[in-house]
């Protein structure tokens, strides 16, 4: 019955589905969902980023990506960002995209699930290594539907070293198995900020990500120090990992 | 019209009502809202907070409360926390008081704005100075909501100094306006880190708050630094403005 549910995605059979989703808002799950495509992209390959998080939708800002989507054979055709010299590409879709009847339309549906089904079904993604889904923070519906359609998505979940985000997000992870989506691992963000002078400062805590990764029995993947650079990035629409070799979930 | 509507509420008429809002999740709403009280309360305030984070209510565990809302004469009766040497006290309505079946109640009925109508309406909240009420991030039914139910509160925008975190605050402020809610301030909180070589790092930027204040015409309360003792004080549940003169928004 999931078979059949998943048939009528466009979404090709050989393409590895991550859906990056977090308890709390502003860990870090789009940071982290933009510059992990930009690390994979930079080895080459095609990745695509469906930006699920329709009403605080931050990737089109994050990439520097700001015009209308075209529609051919009544698919939506993806933004394209070319990445690096080994013919890499970012492959985007996003509600900051449609134009303004397409929004009018969405919103009088109303549905998360349904703008993250349209995305899924009527969008030309081609054949991707990668698609990697933007899913907006929190625990439901949204978690449900993405199971449903696409039932072999990995769900990997993005925390910070505090209580506060671990306690959210265990909740997250709870959600998603139990719509039977596999949590691949856990990436902890904002982990402590190196100074200067060498001195480490947890400001946001520390093992939230370990303790997540336990009490969830799925791997810690990486732990992401607080680094000015991701903000700057984050803001000026270019990914810090481009800048630099900072960024370990290209170890993902 | 709105008199009229917001005249059943059980909030005493000389209750200051300040509305505590963000654009983004994770921008600090909630610390912010708790530290607020608790140096309020210092003064010798009482002071009410009102959880209308239905969903990612974090006030119970940055307060370290976790008890059942008991009821007389078909009213809920807050918790109440005593607050430092000159009889302030803060009392607290949050989604993470009630009992299962209360629970399931409001679940049933799924909208936010009745839950939040709920707090208002049906909680003895007895003479209090202020009444915080700390908002889900975001922008849309809630916001119109509370216009329509307690008109003469005054929204507070949290912000961090990053563009992100500026521009989704300028959007929850357009809709406050549109709701007729005046917008009284904002707060940028996550300023920069200064190490223990008096070094300071905007690790998320800078600027954001000063640019929101601008755009919205409203003024900048106050700027928070990154501080580990807010992190720590509020996975410990214990605010940090109890611990030590850190925080300036007892200012307000
Ligand atoms: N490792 C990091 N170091 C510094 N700033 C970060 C880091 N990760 C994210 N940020 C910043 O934190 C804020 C929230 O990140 P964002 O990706 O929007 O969170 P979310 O998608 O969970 O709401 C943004 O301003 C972003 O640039
Ligand atoms: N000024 C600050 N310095 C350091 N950590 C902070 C500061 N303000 C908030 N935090 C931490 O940031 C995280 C998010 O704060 P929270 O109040 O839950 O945000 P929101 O209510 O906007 O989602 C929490 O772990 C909190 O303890």
């Amino acid at each position: 019955k999931a078979r059949e549910a998943a048939a009528p995605t466009a979404v090709h059979p050989s393409t590895r589905a991550l859906a990056i989703a977090s308890g709390k808002g502003g860990v870090g799950k789009s940071s982290v969902t933009v510059n992990l495509a930009a690390a994979l992209a930079l080895r080459g390959l095609q990745v695509g980023i469906l930006d699920a998080d329709i009403w605080g939708f931050s990737v089109p800002r994050m990439l520097g990506l700001d015009a209308r989507l075209e529609a051919k054979a009544g698919k939506m055709i993806p933004l394209r960002l070319p990445v690096g010299p080994h013919g890499g590409r970012i492959d985007v879709v996003s509600m900051g995209f449609l134009s303004g009847e397409d929004e009018a339309v969405m919103w009088r549906g109303l549905m998360l699930n349904r703008a993250v089904q349209h995305f899924l079904e009527d969008v030309d993604w081609g054949e991707l290594d990668y698609l990697l889904i933007d899913m907006p923070p929190g625990t439901g519906d949204v978690q449900m539907g993405l199971a449903r359609m696409l039932p072999r998505a990995d769900m990997i979940i993005v925390t910070t070293p505090a209580l506060a985000a671990q306690k959210v997000a265990a909740r997250a992870a709870d959600m998603a198995r139990r719509g039977y989506l596999r949590v691949a691992g856990v990436i902890e963000n904002m982990s402590a900020f190196e100074c200067d002078h060498g001195v480490s400062y947890p400001l946001f805590g520390s093992g939230g990500g370990q303790r997540l990764a336990d009490e969830i029995g799925a791997p810690l993947l990486a732990r992401i120090p607080l680094d000015p650079a991701v903000a700057a990035g984050g803001d000026a629409g270019r990914p810090a990992v481009l800048a630099g070799p900072h960024d370990s979930p290209a170890g993902t």
